[in-house]
């Protein structure tokens, strides 16, 4: 044990361990977690190469490998709660992202959340033994975050009962899903949905990409892996082209709006219910950002205690980087932001749960808001992490620059998390509709409620300063 | 009647009714600046586009507000006293390091006087020295076993430089003590000068 952090840690006036169980939600939490980890850690299965001297397609490889096993491993383990998932996904993988990760973050809960009963007997238990790997085509090449701009077509054909989806053109063609490229052998496509001659808007479809068995993409589909990005070099994100691909009228997820058998068209409940897991993933986009920058900061805050630098007393020995101010200006504050992304993550994925159970239920009331919180802590929280990881790379002097430091892997990977799900100030936006509409509420004499509910005291409010 | 906000900068649930206030100012400011626009305009669009930036501020003031009283309330949660106060500490240090930064809409609402923003900023250096002697004991309770950090800088055991000597050995460009470039170009060019 280096001498600098035996010192720090036996300096400290708390025991981490007890926060640790505060992290975690209590002591048996954090036990069942190392006992995950423990798992994976003496699986010589699971162990590989440094990833950072292998290639694109190497990692991608090494990464499909232990996606394939870690989901017989699950198996073997008996693992099915959803948050020990997680869990494991994340300790195989190493926090890195991974090709099953829309597969199993975002195509199984849009089948639980959206499909029909019928529909779930149908696809869910394939799609859980990986007969059917599926994957999230919303953004296409020319359209990200106003997903009502989508160009792909699902046209309802009542003769046939079947939908025929297109890709009229070239900025329509979905690009970026991730697991698209090679992985997936289905995608639950977001389409204008077109029936008796009417668009209805953007609904989803569950489409078979590629022949299962022999893996060829089926007749009328064009799929590819759209090359190397920023980061995410284990992951095969992709580009889907549709040209008169038909599919059965029952393969629209029905659950909300459905499209009866002569093409009548019957409105959900909310418009809004379409986008539920996108507002799955930016509220746990909010815990991504806790991780990232606690990582970050774990790193530099160590390392600041190892490495000695410079002079603070002249003819004295170089002291702690952490000793200098400037030093912990930087860390700081991040270290508090990490602390708080991960309370307000937890937050939002409890909130997440319980407005998702209402709305099973069939209350829709709180629905706005959970779509105007998650928007804006989604994009206020991955933009500080973001350039939070940055600042800890810097704070680590030459060496953050050192792919061994980890900083460079981990800026790499949260960073897309800014425009994924929503490009920030567009989420930004959004809130900012729910924040006027709110005050708007309050000026004709109605009260709000929830986070917003300080705007019914406006009226009476003149702020004014005062002396400590 | 007026609804005054007293700040201490002592206490985190006064920062929470301060960022409460900032929050509502700019969500306010945003609303009349809207109003503004579509009574100049008429066109819903155009004023909204013109007002974007004021409204993103408003978001970001509402954002923060949660995000700090979340944080706040977190503490009352925490049973152990020392871990309740080292917490309460970078409760404070993340409150007032975000009006520190944003001390120009704390100052323009009327929230802060010039005084007490100078007194935030005191106290933001002050807690960096209190957190200190914790800095490295607050970031092992992450937790993160060094498989999962993947850092050579950020090992559990501080022996980062015997490990990153050892890391940069296996590059693949260290495979051979010559690298066949040598011969196929610099090797030729240098028989030729």
């Amino acid at each position: 044990m280096n001498a600098d952090l035996r010192r720090e840690r036996a300096a400290a006036t708390f025991q981490p361990e007890l926060l640790t169980h505060v992290l975690d939600g209590g002591a048996e939490r954090t036990r069942r977690r190392r006992e995950i980890e423990a798992l994976i850690a003496n699986d010589p299965d699971f162990q590989h190469e440094d990833f950072s001297f292998l290639s694109r397609s190497q990692r991608y490889g090494q990464a499909i490998r232990k996606s394939a096993l870690m989901v017989m491993k699950l198996r073997e383990y008996g693992i099915a709660d959803p948050d020990e998932i997680y869990l494991f996904k994340s300790f195989v993988h190493h926090g890195r992202p991974e090709p099953l990760d829309l597969h199993l973050g975002m195509f199984l809960p849009t089948l639980l959340t959206q499909a029909t009963p019928e529909q779930q007997d149908r696809f869910f238990m394939p799609a859980w033994n990986l007969e059917i790997i599926g994957t999230y085509a919303q953004t296409e090449m020319g359209h990200g975050s106003h997903v009502r701009g989508l160009e792909t077509t699902a046209t309802y054909d009542p003769a046939t009962q079947e939908f025929i989806l297109n890709s009229p053109t070239v900025t329509s063609i979905k690009w970026w899903p991730g697991g698209l490229g090679k992985t997936s052998n289905h995608a639950i496509v977001l389409a204008q949905l077109y029936t008796l001659g009417q668009c209805k808007g953007l609904h989803a479809f569950i489409v078979p990409i590629r022949e299962l068995g022999t893996h060829k993409p089926l007749p009328g589909i064009t799929v590819g892996d759209i090359g190397p990005k920023f980061g995410y070099d284990e992951i095969d994100n992709g580009y889907l082209k549709m040209d008169n691909f038909r599919i059965p009228r029952e393969n629209m997820l029905m659950k909300y709006a459905q499209v009866e058998p002569d093409g009548t068209y019957v409105k959900p409940l909310s418009d809004k219910l379409t986008y539920g897991t996108m507002v799955f993933i930016r509220a746990h986009i909010v815990g991504d950002a806790a991780r990232a920058l606690s990582r970050s900061c774990t790193i530099a805050i160590r390392y600041s205690a190892v490495r000695h630098q410079s002079e603070l007393k002249a003819g004295e020995p170089e002291p702690q980087v952490l000793d200098y101010q400037t030093q912990q200006y930087k860390l700081f504050p991040l270290l508090g932001a990490a602390y708080a992304f991960h309370f307000v993550g937890t937050y939002i994925r409890d909130t997440y749960r319980r407005i998702s159970a209402d709305i099973i239920e069939g209350d829709l009331s709180e629905l706005p808001e959970l779509h105007a919180l998650t928007a804006g802590l989604k994009a206020f929280c991955s933009w500080i992490a973001n350039a939070g990881i940055e600042e800890c790379r810097m704070a680590c002097g030459g060496h953050g620059y050192s792919r061994c430091s980890g900083l460079p892997d981990i800026y790499v990977t949260f960073t897309p998390s800014c425009t994924y799900e929503g490009e920030n100030t567009v989420m930004m936006l959004q809130t900012a509709r729910f924040l006027i509409k709110s005050y708007m509420q309050v000026g004709s004499g109605q009260r709000v409620t929830g986070t917003v509910s300080y705007l019914n005291d406006l009226p009476r409010q003149h702020i004014q300063p005062q002396h400590v | 009647a007026a609804r005054p906000v007293t700040v201490l900068v002592n206490d985190p649930v006064s920062l929470v009714e301060a960022y409460k206030a900032r929050a509502a100012w700019l969500v306010e400011a945003a609303a009349k600046n809207l109003q503004a626009e579509l009574n100049r305009r008429k066109n819903k669009d155009d004023a909204w586009n013109v007002t974007s930036v004021d409204l993103v501020r408003a978001t970001d003031a509402h954002c923060h507000y949660v995000v700090v009283k979340l944080f706040t309330a977190k503490l009352s949660e925490i049973n152990n006293a020392a871990v309740r106060a080292v917490m309460t500490d970078l409760c404070l240090l993340f409150a007032l390091h975000g009006i520190s930064k944003n001390a120009g809409d704390f100052l323009q609402a009327g929230i802060l006087t010039n005084t007490q923003v100078n007194q935030v900023n005191q106290h933001v250096k002050e807690l960096l020295a209190i957190i200190r002697p914790n800095a490295v004991a607050l970031v092992d309770a992450f937790d993160y076993s060094d498989s999962y950090l993947g850092s050579v800088l950020g090992r559990y055991d501080g022996n980062v430089y015997e490990t990153m000597f050892e890391w940069a050995k296996k590059s693949p460009l260290n495979q051979t003590e010559v690298h066949e470039s040598f011969h196929k170009y610099l090797k030729p060019m240098l028989s030729k000068l």
